[in-house]
């Protein structure tokens, strides 16, 4: 790669270094205690939130009717 | 209801796979419960091709994504058999679908149920303990980071992206949580599995919930 791409592939990943950092900062504020999640650089951390929904999440949504309980004894197979 | 209920202790849980870049996490969770329905039934565990569902469920869109319901409903009209996983290996990226003939190995599914339990997950955990393992969607956005703990904050509901399989629940701590498998390898969160707050609806875990029968 060109000295050109090299410098703006370090800026990108400062970059995202930098907003990672931030948002687990972010994301741990709520953490008082053990039980509650904890976060830290893992194997995703280094993408954009952009780049991992794009290719982590994509999951489409479906709408479904609410479920009714059936009171004991009318349940139908 | 039980305090501690999971499907790993009876051995009906395939181990945590890794889709990589994949977006087929709709097929991963999909598969997972049709494997421990398969197993529920007195079957042997077995590893079912998830790339089959990829590349042969046309009303999805194989590694761009795809819906658990879609999915079900495919194989539940088509009746294809599912085979093995090392019979039609993941791949990472969608393929053409490959047809099997009819005496091979392959388990096809009866029906399945498909609801919103929102503000009903104590109904969820029945149905948990009935039926066998959930597939649900949820909110993942902030799962980017995640390293351990109950998820409780910082998780919407209404905004699903991710599908991934309920395989019990834990209420005898001071904070009841789903346990739930996903399909991002064993290194991620705990041995590849997290833990989600049961109540209030947390990362929308109770708005698409599908339970798959074999």
């Amino acid at each position: 790669p060109s000295r050109a791409s090299r410098l703006r592939l370090y800026r990108g990943s400062r970059q995202s270094g930098f907003e990672s950092a931030k948002r687990i900062r972010l994301l741990n504020l709520s953490s008082k205690d053990n039980k509650t999640a904890f976060y830290g650089i893992n194997e995703f951390s280094h993408l954009f939130p952009e780049e991992f929904k794009a290719i982590y999440l994509r999951s489409i949504p479906h709408k479904l009717p609410r479920y009714i309980k059936v009171p004991k004894g009318k349940e139908k197979p | 209801l039980p305090k501690k209920f999971d499907w790993r202790d009876k051995k009906v849980i395939a181990e945590v796979r890794n889709q990589q870049t994949c977006g087929g996490c709709w097929a991963f969770s999909v598969v997972g419960g049709i494997e421990s329905a398969y197993a529920i039934k007195g079957n042997n565990l077995e590893e079912l091709s998830v790339q089959q569902v990829i590349d042969c469920s046309y009303n999805n869109y194989g590694c761009s994504g795809g819906s658990t319901v879609s999915a079900l409903s495919w194989l539940n009209q088509t009746k294809v058999k599912l085979v093995r996983d090392s019979e039609y290996t993941f791949k990472a990226q969608t393929g053409l679908c490959h047809y099997f003939g009819h005496s091979d190995f392959g388990v096809s599914i009866t029906g399945f149920a498909a609801y919103d339990f929102s503000g009903q997950e104590e109904e969820m955990m029945r149905m948990l303990v009935n039926w066998g393992p959930l597939a649900v969607t949820v909110d993942a956005v902030s799962w980017q980071d995640y390293l351990g703990g109950i998820i409780q904050y910082h998780c919407s509901s209404g905004r699903a992206n991710h599908a991934v399989l309920i395989t019990g629940f834990d209420r005898t701590g001071s904070i009841p949580y789903w346990i739930v498998q996903n399909s991002w390898g064993s290194t991620w969160g705990i041995d590849g599995y997290v833990r989600v707050k049961i109540g209030g609806n947390v990362c929308g875990i109770a708005d698409t919930v599908s339970s798959v029968f074999v």
